[in-house]
Protein backbone atom coordinates (compact mmCIF):
# COMPACT_ATOMS: atom_id res chain seq x y z
CA UNK A 1 0.00 0.00 0.00
CA UNK A 2 1.04 3.26 -0.71
CA UNK A 3 -0.52 6.93 0.00
CA UNK A 4 0.53 10.15 0.61
CA UNK A 5 -1.16 13.34 2.24
CA UNK A 6 -0.32 17.39 1.42
CA UNK A 7 -1.12 21.13 2.74
CA UNK A 8 -0.96 23.45 -0.07
CA UNK A 9 -1.17 27.06 -0.27
CA UNK A 10 -4.25 27.78 0.19
CA UNK A 11 -4.62 26.43 3.34
CA UNK A 12 -6.21 23.12 2.08
CA UNK A 13 -5.74 19.25 2.99
CA UNK A 14 -5.68 15.66 0.83
CA UNK A 15 -5.33 12.35 1.35
CA UNK A 16 -4.75 9.45 -1.01
CA UNK A 17 -4.03 5.87 -0.74
CA UNK A 18 -3.59 3.28 -3.76
CA UNK A 19 -3.12 -0.54 -3.04
CA UNK A 20 -2.41 -3.88 -4.64
CA UNK A 21 -3.91 -5.69 -1.88
CA UNK A 22 -3.00 -8.39 0.14
CA UNK A 23 -1.27 -11.91 -1.45
CA UNK A 24 -3.38 -14.87 -1.93
CA UNK A 25 -6.75 -13.35 -1.08
CA UNK A 26 -10.00 -14.70 -2.01
CA UNK A 27 -13.54 -14.19 -1.85
CA UNK A 28 -13.02 -10.35 -2.93
CA UNK A 29 -11.67 -9.27 -0.01
CA UNK A 30 -11.39 -5.53 0.06
CA UNK A 31 -9.09 -3.61 2.40
CA UNK A 32 -9.38 -0.42 4.18
CA UNK A 33 -7.12 1.65 1.67
CA UNK A 34 -10.61 2.66 -0.92
CA UNK A 35 -13.06 2.79 2.53
CA UNK A 36 -13.12 6.33 3.33
CA UNK A 37 -12.86 7.02 6.99
CA UNK A 38 -11.00 4.25 7.69
CA UNK A 39 -7.86 3.99 5.17
CA UNK A 40 -8.11 7.39 3.92
CA UNK A 41 -9.84 10.40 4.76
CA UNK A 42 -9.27 14.58 4.88
CA UNK A 43 -11.38 17.46 6.21
CA UNK A 44 -9.97 21.03 7.15
CA UNK A 45 -8.75 19.85 10.41
CA UNK A 46 -6.26 16.72 8.78
CA UNK A 47 -5.72 14.41 6.25
CA UNK A 48 -4.51 10.77 6.99
CA UNK A 49 -3.62 7.86 4.98
CA UNK A 50 -3.25 4.13 6.62
CA UNK A 51 -1.39 1.04 5.53
CA UNK A 52 -1.67 -2.18 7.77
CA UNK A 53 -3.63 -4.53 8.05
CA UNK A 54 -6.93 -3.41 6.81
CA UNK A 55 -9.84 -5.04 8.43
CA UNK A 56 -8.09 -3.70 11.67
CA UNK A 57 -8.56 -0.70 10.07
CA UNK A 58 -11.76 -0.55 9.20
CA UNK A 59 -12.91 -1.68 12.41
CA UNK A 60 -11.74 1.69 13.89
CA UNK A 61 -12.42 3.62 11.25
CA UNK A 62 -9.51 4.38 11.67
CA UNK A 63 -8.18 8.05 9.97
CA UNK A 64 -11.64 9.63 10.77
CA UNK A 65 -10.69 8.38 14.43
CA UNK A 66 -7.20 10.53 14.10
CA UNK A 67 -9.80 13.50 13.20
CA UNK A 68 -11.89 13.02 15.72
CA UNK A 69 -9.57 13.22 18.55
CA UNK A 70 -8.32 16.18 17.34
CA UNK A 71 -11.60 17.65 17.34
CA UNK A 72 -13.12 16.47 20.05
CA UNK A 73 -10.57 15.75 22.55
CA UNK A 74 -8.16 18.72 21.46
CA UNK A 75 -5.22 16.45 20.65
CA UNK A 76 -2.23 17.43 18.84
CA UNK A 77 -2.27 15.40 15.22
CA UNK A 78 0.65 12.46 16.74
CA UNK A 79 -0.67 12.27 19.75
CA UNK A 80 -4.07 11.52 18.43
CA UNK A 81 -2.30 9.02 15.54
CA UNK A 82 -0.24 7.54 18.16
CA UNK A 83 -2.98 6.62 20.07
CA UNK A 84 -4.88 4.99 17.30
CA UNK A 85 -1.93 3.06 16.15
CA UNK A 86 0.35 2.65 18.98
CA UNK A 87 -2.77 1.82 21.36
CA UNK A 88 -6.37 1.39 19.99
CA UNK A 89 -4.73 -0.92 17.14
CA UNK A 90 -2.69 -3.84 19.16
CA UNK A 91 -5.06 -3.92 21.72
CA UNK A 92 -7.26 -5.44 19.12
CA UNK A 93 -4.27 -7.25 17.37
CA UNK A 94 -3.83 -5.21 14.65
CA UNK A 95 -0.68 -3.86 13.51
CA UNK A 96 0.10 -1.04 10.80
CA UNK A 97 0.74 2.37 10.55
CA UNK A 98 -0.04 5.86 9.06
CA UNK A 99 0.64 9.15 8.10
CA UNK A 100 -0.99 12.21 8.61
CA UNK A 101 -1.02 16.03 8.42
CA UNK A 102 -2.99 18.74 9.52
CA UNK A 103 -3.68 22.40 8.70
CA UNK A 104 -0.74 23.86 10.27
CA UNK A 105 1.73 21.68 8.37
CA UNK A 106 2.09 19.64 11.75
CA UNK A 107 3.16 15.72 10.40
CA UNK A 108 2.67 12.45 12.01
CA UNK A 109 4.03 9.13 10.94
CA UNK A 110 3.51 6.70 13.46
CA UNK A 111 3.77 2.65 12.96
CA UNK A 112 3.87 -0.38 15.32
CA UNK A 113 4.73 -2.83 12.59
CA UNK A 114 9.08 -3.49 12.37
CA UNK A 115 9.28 -0.30 9.63
CA UNK A 116 7.10 1.85 6.95
CA UNK A 117 8.77 3.59 4.02
CA UNK A 118 7.84 7.26 4.70
CA UNK A 119 9.27 10.72 4.32
CA UNK A 120 8.17 14.21 4.01
CA UNK A 121 9.10 17.53 2.61
CA UNK A 122 8.34 20.89 4.47
CA UNK A 123 7.85 24.30 2.82
CA UNK A 124 10.99 25.40 4.85
CA UNK A 125 13.12 22.89 3.23
CA UNK A 126 12.84 20.31 6.02
CA UNK A 127 12.40 17.11 4.58
CA UNK A 128 13.58 12.91 5.20
CA UNK A 129 13.04 9.89 4.29
CA UNK A 130 13.10 6.79 6.60
CA UNK A 131 12.35 2.88 6.59
CA UNK A 132 12.99 1.84 9.68
CA UNK A 133 12.05 2.90 13.53
CA UNK A 134 15.14 5.08 14.73
CA UNK B 1 4.87 32.43 4.37
CA UNK B 2 1.85 30.21 4.01
CA UNK B 3 2.83 26.59 4.97
CA UNK B 4 2.65 23.92 2.64
CA UNK B 5 4.15 20.06 2.97
CA UNK B 6 3.38 17.04 1.95
CA UNK B 7 3.97 13.48 3.62
CA UNK B 8 4.28 9.86 1.74
CA UNK B 9 4.19 6.35 2.66
CA UNK B 10 5.02 3.45 1.00
CA UNK B 11 3.91 0.78 3.02
CA UNK B 12 4.37 -0.59 6.96
CA UNK B 13 5.35 -4.35 7.48
CA UNK B 14 8.45 -5.99 8.43
CA UNK B 15 11.63 -5.38 6.41
CA UNK B 16 14.10 -6.78 8.13
CA UNK B 17 17.58 -5.70 7.80
CA UNK B 18 18.02 -5.17 3.76
CA UNK B 19 21.08 -4.54 2.32
CA UNK B 20 22.13 -0.81 2.18
CA UNK B 21 21.65 -0.79 -1.65
CA UNK B 22 17.78 -2.25 -1.54
CA UNK B 23 17.19 0.78 1.18
CA UNK B 24 18.58 3.29 -0.80
CA UNK B 25 16.34 2.12 -4.20
CA UNK B 26 13.09 1.98 -1.26
CA UNK B 27 14.43 5.42 -0.11
CA UNK B 28 15.13 7.11 -3.63
CA UNK B 29 11.85 5.79 -5.22
CA UNK B 30 9.89 7.17 -2.02
CA UNK B 31 12.38 10.79 -2.73
CA UNK B 32 10.86 11.01 -6.17
CA UNK B 33 7.51 10.85 -4.76
CA UNK B 34 7.75 13.38 -2.32
CA UNK B 35 9.57 15.79 -5.32
CA UNK B 36 6.99 15.16 -7.52
CA UNK B 37 3.93 15.90 -5.05
CA UNK B 38 6.33 18.83 -3.36
CA UNK B 39 6.86 20.27 -7.35
CA UNK B 40 2.83 20.80 -7.22
CA UNK B 41 2.80 22.45 -4.27
CA UNK B 42 5.25 24.52 -4.06
CA UNK B 43 3.96 25.80 -7.59
CA UNK B 44 0.83 26.84 -6.29
CA UNK B 45 -1.01 23.17 -6.97
CA UNK B 46 -4.02 21.82 -4.61
CA UNK B 47 -3.23 19.77 -1.93
CA UNK B 48 -5.42 17.11 -3.85
CA UNK B 49 -3.16 17.11 -6.99
CA UNK B 50 -0.04 16.76 -5.08
CA UNK B 51 -1.24 13.49 -3.22
CA UNK B 52 -2.26 12.43 -6.48
CA UNK B 53 0.83 13.09 -8.27
CA UNK B 54 2.87 11.64 -5.74
CA UNK B 55 1.04 8.55 -5.65
CA UNK B 56 0.65 8.06 -9.00
CA UNK B 57 4.89 7.78 -9.08
CA UNK B 58 4.83 4.93 -6.16
CA UNK B 59 1.90 3.10 -8.84
CA UNK B 60 4.17 3.28 -11.40
CA UNK B 61 7.17 1.86 -9.20
CA UNK B 62 7.06 -2.45 -8.75
CA UNK B 63 9.21 -2.00 -5.68
CA UNK B 64 6.06 -0.96 -4.06
CA UNK B 65 2.36 -2.92 -3.18
CA UNK B 66 0.47 -0.48 -5.79
CA UNK B 67 -0.44 -0.25 -9.48
CA UNK B 68 2.83 -2.11 -11.41
CA UNK B 69 3.75 -3.34 -8.01
CA UNK B 70 0.57 -5.25 -6.82
CA UNK B 71 0.56 -8.63 -5.54
CA UNK B 72 -1.52 -11.83 -6.67
CA UNK B 73 -4.74 -13.10 -5.43
CA UNK B 74 -5.82 -16.57 -4.93
CA UNK B 75 -6.91 -16.86 -8.34
CA UNK B 76 -3.80 -15.60 -9.77
CA UNK B 77 -4.53 -11.69 -10.52
CA UNK B 78 -4.30 -8.68 -9.67
CA UNK B 79 -7.10 -6.68 -7.89
CA UNK B 80 -6.21 -2.97 -7.31
CA UNK B 81 -7.56 -0.42 -4.69
CA UNK B 82 -6.74 3.20 -4.59
CA UNK B 83 -9.13 6.32 -2.74
CA UNK B 84 -8.80 10.13 -2.77
CA UNK B 85 -10.58 12.61 -0.69
CA UNK B 86 -10.04 16.85 -0.59
CA UNK B 87 -10.11 17.90 2.91
CA UNK B 88 -11.37 21.39 1.38
CA UNK B 89 -15.15 20.14 -0.04
CA UNK B 90 -15.40 17.06 1.65
CA UNK B 91 -15.50 15.45 -1.19
CA UNK B 92 -14.14 11.43 -2.21
CA UNK B 93 -13.79 9.05 -4.23
CA UNK B 94 -12.57 5.14 -4.47
CA UNK B 95 -12.48 2.48 -6.75
CA UNK B 96 -11.89 -1.12 -5.61
CA UNK B 97 -11.09 -4.80 -7.51
CA UNK B 98 -9.66 -2.81 -10.60
CA UNK B 99 -7.31 -4.97 -12.86
CA UNK B 100 -6.76 -3.05 -16.12
CA UNK B 101 -6.24 0.67 -14.69
CA UNK B 102 -2.76 1.46 -14.89
CA UNK B 103 -3.50 3.91 -11.95
CA UNK B 104 -5.84 3.23 -10.13
CA UNK B 105 -5.42 6.86 -7.86
CA UNK B 106 -6.49 8.45 -11.00
CA UNK B 107 -9.72 6.41 -11.01
CA UNK B 108 -10.56 7.41 -7.40
CA UNK B 109 -10.61 10.77 -8.60
CA UNK B 110 -12.63 10.85 -11.18
CA UNK B 111 -14.80 8.97 -9.05
CA UNK B 112 -14.67 11.95 -7.31
CA UNK B 113 -14.41 14.43 -9.93
CA UNK B 114 -16.56 13.32 -12.39
CA UNK B 115 -19.53 11.46 -10.73
CA UNK B 116 -21.95 11.64 -7.56
CA UNK B 117 -20.81 8.97 -5.75
CA UNK B 118 -17.90 7.94 -3.64
CA UNK B 119 -17.35 4.08 -4.39
CA UNK B 120 -17.03 2.39 -7.44
CA UNK B 121 -16.09 -1.72 -7.60
CA UNK B 122 -15.35 -4.47 -10.09
CA UNK B 123 -15.97 -3.65 -13.84
CA UNK B 124 -18.19 -0.90 -13.73
CA UNK B 125 -15.45 0.81 -11.85
CA UNK B 126 -13.17 -0.08 -14.98
CA UNK B 127 -15.70 1.34 -17.49
CA UNK B 128 -15.95 4.49 -15.56
CA UNK B 129 -12.60 5.08 -15.27
CA UNK B 130 -11.79 4.29 -19.07
CA UNK B 131 -14.80 6.21 -20.12
CA UNK B 132 -13.13 9.02 -18.17
CA UNK B 133 -10.53 9.50 -19.84
CA UNK B 134 -7.70 6.78 -17.73
CA UNK B 135 -4.97 5.08 -18.89
CA UNK B 136 -5.76 1.65 -19.21
CA UNK B 137 -3.57 -1.54 -19.49
CA UNK B 138 -3.79 -5.10 -20.21
CA UNK B 139 -3.83 -7.19 -16.73
CA UNK B 140 -0.41 -8.50 -17.68
CA UNK B 141 0.76 -5.20 -16.95
CA UNK B 142 0.92 -5.81 -13.22
CA UNK B 143 2.66 -9.31 -13.38
CA UNK B 144 6.24 -8.95 -11.70
CA UNK B 145 8.52 -12.03 -10.99
CA UNK B 146 8.77 -11.08 -6.89
CA UNK B 147 5.22 -10.72 -6.97
CA UNK B 148 4.51 -13.94 -8.61
CA UNK B 149 6.88 -16.05 -6.62
CA UNK B 150 5.25 -14.46 -3.37
CA UNK B 151 1.70 -16.41 -4.26
CA UNK B 152 3.49 -19.90 -5.48
CA UNK B 153 5.03 -19.44 -1.89
CA UNK B 154 1.32 -18.82 -0.03
CA UNK B 155 -0.24 -21.48 -2.16
CA UNK B 156 2.79 -23.57 -1.05
CA UNK B 157 2.23 -23.12 2.97
CA UNK B 158 -1.72 -23.07 2.38
CA UNK B 159 -1.31 -26.58 0.63
CA UNK B 160 0.59 -27.61 3.48
CA UNK B 161 -1.48 -26.18 6.47
CA UNK B 162 -4.29 -28.13 4.42
CA UNK B 163 -3.31 -31.33 4.55
CA UNK B 164 -2.83 -30.60 8.35
CA UNK B 165 -5.70 -28.97 8.63
CA UNK B 166 -8.68 -28.49 6.37
CA UNK B 167 -10.81 -26.64 7.76
CA UNK B 168 -7.89 -24.17 9.13
CA UNK B 169 -7.05 -23.60 5.97
CA UNK B 170 -10.11 -22.12 4.37
CA UNK B 171 -9.98 -19.32 6.98
CA UNK B 172 -8.56 -16.00 5.13
CA UNK B 173 -7.50 -14.44 8.70
CA UNK B 174 -4.84 -16.92 9.00
CA UNK B 175 -3.11 -15.55 5.74
CA UNK B 176 -0.82 -13.09 8.09
CA UNK B 177 2.36 -13.19 6.49
CA UNK B 178 0.82 -12.63 3.27
CA UNK B 179 -1.04 -9.37 3.82
CA UNK B 180 1.67 -7.03 3.43
CA UNK B 181 2.51 -8.81 0.02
Amino acid sequence: TVGAVALDKSGHLAAATSTGGMTNKRHGRVGDAPIIGAGTYANNICAISCTGWGEYFIRLVMAKSVSDRMELKGSTIDDAAKDMILQQLPSLGGDGGLIGIDKQGNITMPFNTGSMFRGYKKWNGEGDVKIYKD
Amino acid sequence: QQPFAIVVHGGAGYFGNQPEAVQAAYKAAMQRAIDAGYDVLSKGGSATDAVERAVMVLEDDSLFNAGKGAVFTHAGTNELDAAIMDGSNMKAGAVAGVTTIKNPITAARAVMDKSMHVMMTGRGAELFARENGCTVVKPAYFYTKHSWDALQNALRKEQKQKETNKKKAMLQPDNYDEKYG
